[in-house]
């Protein structure tokens, strides 16, 4: 299910960041 | 403007993820909250580095996460092998 919480979707915003910044480093 | 158009990918491989992880660990909600504290304590971490302008050392670099994240998901070889598809210079 997609039940987020406030606590998973800081989760998702630090991995879509960190994704972010890999790919702006490749 | 390409950047922009491979936000929602990110994203959503983000959402993906996560979700991955709270159905693995459902039975073991302690790895989950760990997983968490890994990700908030890199994330604080490189905020500290970006608001001192390269004068601040992270406690905590990729590779740790990486080694933590690792040690979190022993036995499950599919979701740190996608972790590392999120980590930069993993």
């Amino acid at each position: 299910s997609f039940d987020f919480t406030p606590v998973d979707s800081a989760a998702v915003f630090v991995l879509s960041s960190m994704a972010r910044q890999r790919r702006a480093s490749q | 403007p390409q950047l922009h158009n491979t936000q929602p990918v990110e994203f959503n491989h983000a959402i993906n993820y996560v979700n991955k992880i709270k159905n693995r660990f459902q039975n073991q909600p302690e790895i989950y909250k760990s997983f968490l504290e890994i990700l908030h304590t890199y994330q604080k971490e490189q905020r500290n580095m970006k608001e001192s302008q390269g004068n601040y050392t992270p406690k905590l670099t990729e590779q740790e996460v990486y080694a933590e994240v690792a040690r979190l998901f022993k036995n499950q070889e599919d979701l740190l092998a996608e972790f590392g598809q999120f980590l930069p210079d993993a």
